[in-house]
């Protein structure tokens, strides 16, 4: 076919973006309280959940999704939130 | 530490395993939970019972991807490991391990005992820890079972929620303490470069040091490197962006973060004599490409480039290497001087011209 190959540095930043979003949804997304009253907090953006993320696990603290951020993401884990309990 | 409150309101808790793993015996699995208990169980007043039937405090099953009921769900080999619940009804006080993954008894696969104990820190109302030495740290990291896996960020976090064990004199298993950095006698296993760093290794602990900046961080090897064990005799950095650790008989080879497959191999795939049985220090003169192993009171070179022992080896280090007649804890170069340490010295020695520069401190990379 003349399907244009997909360039694999394409392909991994993807992929790094799919490891982000999933790794910080899972752990560092606070689970909105039914109980609450009034006001409600802001939902956080990818880079303040990262620099969370970064400041908790003692890395630069950057809001990227730098090679070392990248790499602690990709270590076994506990699957317990980091943050929100 | 962090903590979830409220803990449990009584000392007594009740335990049930549900269900095994067939990647070990059931006996394995039973002793395995029973000792991850005792961990805790071992500096509060509580006291853990197993049950074999109805609902315990703490139920505690194998499963994988969507399991029951459970709101979480596992994601296949490696990633999340496990994962438990605060104290509380339902769910609450349940620890649930993901089967896909290979549970075992020792350093291979996943450690069921230490991941159980993490676990069981939620069970009880324990929140994650961002002290890396810290049991409650969020990433795995094997620490040989052997050893009391409970920092004293640990104790601290769970005697806040339960108190310590009453009128138990403090026979407390000793804590893996950390090494004091300036402490002036220290003395190190085996150092080596990485790149632009310099690692010291000694026991269960490396530091890491920026040349340079007064950055000096201490770190679990483990942390790191998981796979490895504490204790490492030697290390070196090689011509090709890889380091060789040494412990015993074998060594490993890393590249970045990663241990190459089919490591460790047995150290006389390098070309030693079935008579050596360890390595004391190496290092890797990145100006020749040849690496000298230092045993005893001699020293053998090794060709980085033709893989091979050069003839005419060992030879006694004190001949090629004036004023180095002491035993060689560990050795590296940086620009273009050697720096062998033996206990609390180290000697800056020239190859050039042949000659030991200075003595100084062991601690003096430290900035102390």
């Amino acid at each position: 076919s003349n399907a244009l190959p997909i360039h694999p540095e394409k392909h991994n930043n993807e992929e790094d973006e799919k490891l982000v979003q999933d790794y910080l949804n899972q752990f560092y997304t606070v689970e909105p309280d039914p109980k609450q009253l009034g006001w409600k907090t802001h939902d956080e953006s990818t880079a303040e959940k990262l620099q969370k993320m970064q400041q908790f696990f003692g890395l630069k603290v950057t809001g990227k999704p730098d090679p070392a951020t990248l790499e602690m993401m990709k270590k076994p884990r506990c699957g317990v939130p980091d943050v929100g309990l | 530490y962090g903590v979830t409150l409220p803990g449990w309101k009584k000392n007594k808790l009740t335990y049930r395993i549900v269900n095994y793993t067939p990647d070990m015996s059931k006996e394995d699995v039973d002793k395995a939970i029973q000792k991850a208990l005792k961990v805790w169980s071992t500096v509060t007043p509580l006291i853990f019972t197993r049950i074999r039937e109805g609902v315990a405090d703490i139920m505690i099953a194998f499963g994988t991807k969507a399991h029951g009921h459970c709101p979480r769900y596992f994601d296949g080999p490696l990633g999340v490991l496990a994962h438990a619940f605060p104290p509380g009804n339902g769910f609450g006080g349940d620890a649930h391990f993901d089967e896909d993954e290979d549970w075992t008894t020792g350093s291979a696969g996943f450690n069921l005992f230490l991941v159980a104990a993490h676990e069981f820190g939620h069970a009880l109302g324990l929140s994650h820890s961002n002290d890396q030495r810290a049991l409650m740290f969020p990433n795995y990291a094997y620490v040989s079972p052997s050893e009391f896996p409970l920092s004293p960020d640990d104790i601290n976090g769970i005697q806040s929620i339960y108190g310590s064990r009453p009128n138990a004199p403090d026979k407390r298993p000793a804590t893996p303490t950390s090494p004091k950095t300036c402490d002036s006698q220290i003395s190190f296993d085996a150092i080596t470069t990485l790149r632009r760093e310099i690692i010291f290794l000694k026991g269960r602990h490396l530091w890491r040091v920026y040349p340079g900046n007064s950055e000096v961080e201490l770190e679990l090897i483990s942390a790191f490197w998981p796979t490895l064990p504490p204790g490492i005799q030697a290390a070196y950095e090689n011509t090709k962006d890889q380091i060789l650790f040494f412990k015993g008989n074998k060594f490993w080879v890393i590249s970045g973060y990663r241990v190459l497959l089919g490591y460790p191999k047995n150290i006389n795939t390098l070309g030693f004599p079935k008579g050596v049985k360890k390595i004391d220090a190496a290092v890797c003169n990145k100006d020749t490409g040849k690496t000298d192993f230092f045993i005893g009171d001699k020293y053998w070179r090794y060709d980085e480039n033709s893989q091979s022992m050069e003839t005419g080896y060992p030879r006694r280090t004190v001949n090629d290497f004036p004023g180095i007649s002491q035993k060689v804890d560990a050795v590296f170069q940086q620009k273009g001087f050697f720096y062998f340490f033996h206990g609390s010295k180290q000697w800056e020695f020239d190859p050039t011209v042949k000659k030991v520069i200075r003595e100084i401190k062991s601690s003096s990379w430290f900035n102390c």
